[in-house]
């Protein structure tokens, strides 16, 4: 275990999975986890923010991982 | 499309910023 919930491991699968320079679109991310909230993702992309395991590129929407 | 000089440079700051949260995290958790 790394401490992440399964939310958060499943987030953090997807960012690191992407291999754009400006990361990956939080829309993007809602339809990759197409049973997911917006609110749930949102949540779960600022927690690992906090952690330093992602960070936000070109604006407030796209992500990227710190580890790829 | 690619990125401008600017971009990369915002990418680069925030990536650096991100790092050493990490950092600092995982110096807590010892």
């Amino acid at each position: 275990s790394n401490g992440l919930s399964a939310t958060q491991n499943q987030v953090l699968s997807l960012i690191r999975s992407c291999p754009d320079a400006q990361g990956i679109h939080i829309h993007d991310l809602k339809q990759k986890l197409s049973g997911m909230s917006i609110a749930v993702i949102k949540q779960a992309v600022e927690f690992l923010c906090n952690e330093g395991h992602v960070f936000s590129t070109i604006d407030e929407e796209h992500f990227r991982s710190t580890d790829n | 499309g690619s990125l401008t000089a600017e971009q990369q440079r915002r990418i680069e700051e925030n990536r650096q910023r991100a790092l050493a949260r990490r950092a600092e995290r995982l110096a807590q958790q010892e």
